[in-house]
This record gives C-alpha cells, structure tokens and sequence, in this order.
C-alpha cells in the first residue's frame, strides 16, 4: 500500500482534482483506492456526489468511530467524506499535543489498498501535518503560475521540517503542472525556473486547462467517467501510468 | 474609514489580486489605502515587491511591535507586510482565548486612511476571524465554478455565526466575478444560479482573465500600474469606481 498526500497550501491549484483523477485512472487500472477529504470545504466528497452521511473524517479522527464507519464506494473507489464539521475538529486537534499522528494511526486500519490519496486543505495547519506524517510520498500539484512558485519553498521547507523532527521517511514524488496553457509563454517560463533551480521531478504527464475538468464536479463524477476523452481525462490517465511505473 | 475583509476559503479565487488591484484602483481616484496581509503565503507582499522586512503582521498581532512599525509604501499604498512567521502567530492566537479581536483593536491605531483592504488567508481560521472582526464590510471573489459555489454556502454561515455570536455589525458588500470567460457556458450558469438562489449582490464589474494580472506579481507591481490599458486592469478600476458609488 502506498500513501500519497497531494498537497499545497496555495490555493485552487488542483489538489481535489487530482486527488479524484488520479484516484479514478489508477482504478481504471484495476487498482484498489481509497480517497481521504482531508479538506473542511468538503470539496473531493461533494464532487464524487458523497452528500449525505452522519460520520465522517471529523468523527473519525477523534476517535468516535473507525475509518471503516465513514467508507462509502464512488465509481468502484473508496472514499472517506469530510464536510465543515472537520474546522472543529481541526481546532480541537490544533489545542492538544501529539495530535498530529492520529490519522497515519488509523491508516494502520487501512487494509486491501494499492493506494491512499489523501486530499488536504490549502494550508499547512494540523490537518496537513497529519497527512504528512501518515504518508510515503507527496503530489504537489501546481498551476504554473508565478505566485503558485512563491509557495514551493515553504512546501519543501515543511516537508524537510517534516523529515527531521519526526525522523519520518517522506519525500516528494514531483511537481505536477496542472491547468497548463503552452500558449501561454509565462508557463513555460515558470516551468523552466523550477528545473534551473530545484532539484525536484516535474512529472512528464502535465494536466491541460480543460473545461470538462471543471464541469464534472457538478455531475458528481470525475472526469474520467464524465468525458473518458477529454483532454483533461487522457492526461491524468497518462500521470497514472506514470505513478505505477515509480512504484514497480 | 472603510475596512473591507476579502474573503473566500476556496482557493485561488483572486482575492490576493483583488486586493492589491482595488487598492492600486482607488489610489488613482485618490483615496488614501492600507493593505494588510493576512495570509502567511505573504502573497500580497511578495506581488508588491516587499520582501525584506523585520518585523511584519506576525509580530503586531503578538504585540511585540505597532501596526506603524511595519508599514511600507508601494506605488503610493501602505501595505503591512506577512510571511511565513504568520503560521507560528495563528497557531499561539488560536491556542489562547478572546484572540480573535486583535486584528480589530490594532486598526484602531489606523489614522487618516479612506479604506483598509485585508486579504485573508484561504481558509476559515482564527486570522480570517480578525479579519471578520475588524471589517465593516466583506467581498467575496469568486470564480464562475461548481466547487466555488459549494464554498459561498459556508461563508454567509461563517458571516451569520460573527454577526450573532460577536454582536458584530458585518455585511456582504457582493461577490465580484473573477477570471471570468465568457465564452464558457458554465461561468454564465453559476452566476444565474446565484442570483437565482442567494440574496448577495453580484457586483456589476467582472474580472476578466487576462494573462496580464498573472504576470503582474513577478515585477512586484499592481496589474493597474504594470498593464493600465489591460483588461484585467481596466476591470479593476470599473471596480473602484463602483466601490466608491456604495460608499458615498
Ligand atoms: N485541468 C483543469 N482544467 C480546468 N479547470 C480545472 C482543472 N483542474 C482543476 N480545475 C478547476 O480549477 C478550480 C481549482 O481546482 P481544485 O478545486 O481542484 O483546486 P484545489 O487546489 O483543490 O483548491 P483548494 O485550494 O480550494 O483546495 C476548480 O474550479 C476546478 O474545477
Ligand atoms: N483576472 C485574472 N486573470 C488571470 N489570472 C488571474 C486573474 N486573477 C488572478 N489570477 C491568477 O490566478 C491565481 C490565483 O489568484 P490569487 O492568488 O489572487 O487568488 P487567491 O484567492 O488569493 O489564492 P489563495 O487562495 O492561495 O490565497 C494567481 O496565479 C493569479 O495570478
Ligand atoms: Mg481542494
Ligand atoms: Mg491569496
């Protein structure tokens, strides 16, 4: 079982969306997934159609039920909910030491997965430090887009942090661009920079600006089973088949 | 004095460009501005070129200096600089009781401004709650998408519980589309769905997408004073001079 968390604490640069896509392509690749909406907006569970439900991540991660309680089952997918009611708990974990280990406690209960994608909030709160520290790797992707970069060192700076006071073996998988418009030369510009100056993997797969990407939250589907030939599906089909061939 | 909060937890909605483009827009009509940044990505700072500074938001909130000490002038506005150091004072203001006004009791020390814009953070925690506290009125900006919607929901609750729980006298000066393309279907349905489903004024002014506005950060300039004539620009300043009409 690999963890993956997809994370950046600047805002609207795809997490969800990849979070459901990827998590979609690797079914299709006849892998078991299980979906976490690290997230209060709630956005990854509502764009799956997961509404209605009486426990969730917020119960869970205080330990008033199991992660078994919260599963529900989209498009062959496993997926544990969240809605608002995960702020509260986010702010009652925040007040109380040693908080942050709970959810890679409950990833122990996590059986039979090929992967766990877990979606977090844009920010590096309590939340997003539990979902480090219950993951193998990290997605980080990103719109190319000159303030997404400004937030890139402050990733790889937690991420480092991370690693030495926790003594926790995590490393970033790579950069996915996402929302990419070659015509626009500041993408390619942006892209460049990252490669002259980090020493970080820009995955090959890059996710074109597609309208149907956007659309498909509102029919509660992701987009690979919403338009299977859009633009936006086909690439995140490829970034799947770029993840299992890392993790042979 | 007029303090607007510019709010939305749903990432990457334009309100950091929101910010710095209303503000640029209403010093060309004169008005004396102070932007604060509220958000430890620093966005704001970073897009108006300041960088190096000792002292910022995250030591005024601690009261370890005034809001004065840090002030600094771009193209004519006074900004109160953030970065990463903020994450540390969020995290000791939301350990500590009655926290939550301290952003309000500092702009009582803001003299001699017309209007006071605060960007916030992508997320509804204890500084977006400052925020609240200290503002007179909120605008939301909101991209013409499915997911955003899913947000405009927790935001009037979260205005609703400030206004009744505080005593507070709080109201939502509109939604201001931004990035919008008229082109796509879908931005013309989400916002016939708003007015058709929520009692908030729309404002008049849409922000289109012009790759201008993203190119304004890396030269640590307004898009008002890198690209006057752009679209992005001349939207801005229509939105100004609505603003103005609202507070006359
Ligand atoms: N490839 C794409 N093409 C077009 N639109 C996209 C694409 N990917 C995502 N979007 C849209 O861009 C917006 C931001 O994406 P998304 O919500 O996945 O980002 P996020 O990082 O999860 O945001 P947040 O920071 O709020 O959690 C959404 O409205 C989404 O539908
Ligand atoms: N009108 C516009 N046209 C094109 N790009 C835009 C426009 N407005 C903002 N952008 C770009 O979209 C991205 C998101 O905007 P911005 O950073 O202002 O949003 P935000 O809500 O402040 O994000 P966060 O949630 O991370 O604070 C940025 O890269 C910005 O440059
Ligand atoms: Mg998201
Ligand atoms: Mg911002």
């Amino acid at each position: 079982m690999i963890v993956y968390s997809i994370i950046n604490h600047k805002g609207g640069t795809g997490k969800t969306t990849t979070a459901i896509n990827l998590g979609a392509a690797l079914k299709r690749r006849a892998k078991d997934v299980l979906l976490i909406d690290l997230d209060p907006q709630g956005n990854l569970s509502y764009s799956l159609g997961v509404n209605e439900f009486s426990q969730s991540m917020a119960d869970a991660l205080l330990g008033e039920c199991s992660l078994g309680d919260v599963m529900e089952i989209r498009e062959g997918i496993t997926v544990a909910p969240s809605d608002n009611n995960l702020a509260d708990t986010e702010l009652s974990l925040a007040r109380s030491e040693g908080q942050e280990k709970v959810l890679s406690q409950m990833l122990t209960d996590a059986k039979g997965f090929d992967f766990v994608l877990i979606d977090c909030p844009p920010s590096l709160s309590t939340l997003t430090l539990n979902a480090l520290l219950a993951a193998d790797k990290v997605i980080i992707p990103m719109q190319m887009e000159v303030l997404s970069l400004q937030g890139l060192d402050q990733i790889v700076d937690t991420i480092n942090k991370v690693q030495t006071s926790y003594d926790k073996d995590l490393s970033i998988e790579g950069v996915l661009p996402v929302m990419v418009d070659k015509r626009r030369k500041l993408s390619i510009e942006v892209e460049d920079y990252i490669k002259e100056n980090y020493d970080l993997r820009i995955f090959k797969s890059h996710i074109r600006n597609n309208v149907k990407a956007s659309e498909a939250p509102s029919f509660g589907k992701s987009v690979i089973s919403y338009k299977p030939t859009s633009n936006s599906a086909v690439d995140y089909m490829h970034f799947a088949d770029e993840i299992l061939e890392l993790n042979v």
